[in-house]
């Protein structure tokens, strides 16, 4: 392996990324999907964490362009030159830009993304070219084999040279989810994304990813990638309050609603939408209601339920009203008995977090078809 | 040679020396592109063929002229 002269890198460990525009060749969420997978090679073999930015200035800037791209290396079309990244630093430090003459894809044809990105990124987190032919880090694009490690001895040896190994100890590249919050010292354990007794505060889809709430902090997954990033909440949305009490998302507006107590936000992004905290009566609870457990949205069936105890309501979009009185639980979802603390989509499935236990309901069925653990999600 | 010959030579000096240019640092420094044993050109295509792990010849071998037609990344091979 090699390093940029005078070996430049991160002096911090969790680094921002921004996507500042999508190539046509793929849908955004499979773009999303390989550079958050391509970012998860290196940091799943370091201490690097990665936060997905939506807007303003971020450490690594990811973009496409053709030929000329106000930097001094213009593209030169199809073949040829695929992408190229900067060393890190500031300003230009750290981007990724790919030549959009290039034809992106997610498969072995073409010039697969992940992987080019998975290269570039080595850049910037500081590693140069490799001469070992094995190695991500060799300069010719080679037929992308979906059934091999990607990560070569060589290229581990280069990024743990800068930045040392990953905190998981017995080091089997298993994603340590673990932030240590260096203004958290006086918090005397981070949650454990693997321990038997991990509960939820909420849990909820996120832009084709699975948010799972716990104090102060976050774990996104998304379901095409095996491990998951823990976050502050606050890296997100500082005006949120840590303990949120539900969550759900509302796809079609690109919306996420978060509770706490009786009140609640809407976000759109890592962006408060402006109005918000409001209180919960304005949704039509009553005005008894202080808080609830927890919440999903049907997208088919445009309802959104809403979970109280070993009750719930729910708000129907179509006729836009209310429940005038909640229903028991167990009468909908047979099998789902009492207080819940968390509950989300996915595909035709509700997960539903109760305690240490966590119960799979298939929609269509209308009944519970699998008892999971509550960190079935994550690469225990 | 054969006007066919001389031209895909010369296609083969222009792939290479613009790879050199990109990759390796090269500057075309308005000598003539002649191959001399000890001209920079020469200097730099040995050094990047003893990179990619290719015989040291210091001429635009069939195997050299290969791995320059290949797509990669952009980024230079050697520091600069």
């Amino acid at each position: 392996f090699s390093t940029f002269a005078g070996e430049p890198k991160w002096t911090k460990q969790v680094l921002t990324y921004r996507l500042v525009n999508y190539t046509p060749d793929l849908r955004p969420a499979d773009v999303n999907a390989a550079i958050e997978k391509a970012l998860s090679v290196w940091s799943s073999v370091t201490p690097l964490r990665f936060i997905k930015k939506d807007r303003g200035d971020a450490d690594i800037l990811i973009s496409f362009a053709a030929r000329g791209h106000n930097d001094f290396i213009p593209f030169d079309g199809p073949g040829g030159s695929l992408a190229h990244a900067y060393a890190p630093g500031k300003d230009f430090g750290g981007d990724a830009h790919f030549d959009e003459d290039e034809t992106w894809t997610k498969s072995t044809e073409g010039t697969n993304l992940f992987y080019v990105a998975a290269h570039e990124f080595g850049h910037s987190l500081g590693l140069s070219h490799s001469k070992d032919p094995n190695a991500l880090m060799y300069p010719v694009y080679r037929k992308y084999d979906p059934s091999g490690l990607l990560l070569h001895q060589d290229d581990i040896a280069g990024i743990q040279y800068l930045y040392g190994p990953s905190p998981n100890t017995n080091n089997d590249q298993r994603e340590s989810t673990e932030i240590k919050d260096p203004t958290d010292s006086k918090n005397p354990a981070l949650p454990n994304s693997c321990s038997p007794n991990l509960t939820f505060d909420a849990v909820t889809s996120f832009r084709g990813e699975i948010m799972f709430f716990k104090d102060k902090h976050i774990w996104r997954k998304h379901p095409a990638v095996r491990t998951a990033d823990f976050e502050l909440i606050s890296s997100f949305w500082p005006q949120l309050p840590p303990g949120v009490d539900a969550a759900y998302e509302i796809p079609e507006k690109d919306e996420m609603v978060i509770f706490k107590g009786n009140e609640f936000w809407v976000v759109r992004g890592d962006t408060i939408l402006s109005g918000y905290p409001q209180k919960l009566y304005t949704l039509g609870f009553l005005k008894d209601v202080t808080k609830i457990d927890a919440a999903f949205h049907n997208r088919n069936e445009g309802k959104t339920y809403y979970f109280i105890a070993d009750k719930f309501w729910s708000y129907d979009k179509r006729s836009q009203s209310m429940d005038r009185k909640p229903l028991l639980i167990r009468d909908a979802f047979p099998g789902i008995n009492g207080k819940i603390d968390a509950v989300f989509q996915h595909e035709n499935f509700l997960y539903f977090f109760s305690g240490r236990k966590q119960f799979e309901f298939d929609l269509d069925k209308k009944r519970v078809t699998r008892f999971l653990k509550t960190n079935f999600w994550f690469p225990c | 040679f054969p006007a066919g010959t001389r031209q895909t030579k010369e296609e083969g000096m222009q792939l290479i020396q613009k790879y050199l240019e990109n990759y390796y640092g090269f500057k075309k420094d308005g000598e003539l592109l002649v191959w001399k044993s000890n001209n920079a050109m020469t200097q730099k295509l040995k050094e990047m063929q003893e990179f990619f792990g290719l015989e040291v010849t210091g001429k635009l071998d069939s195997a050299t002229l290969d791995l320059v037609q290949k797509r990669r990344c952009g980024l230079p091979d050697v520091a600069g």
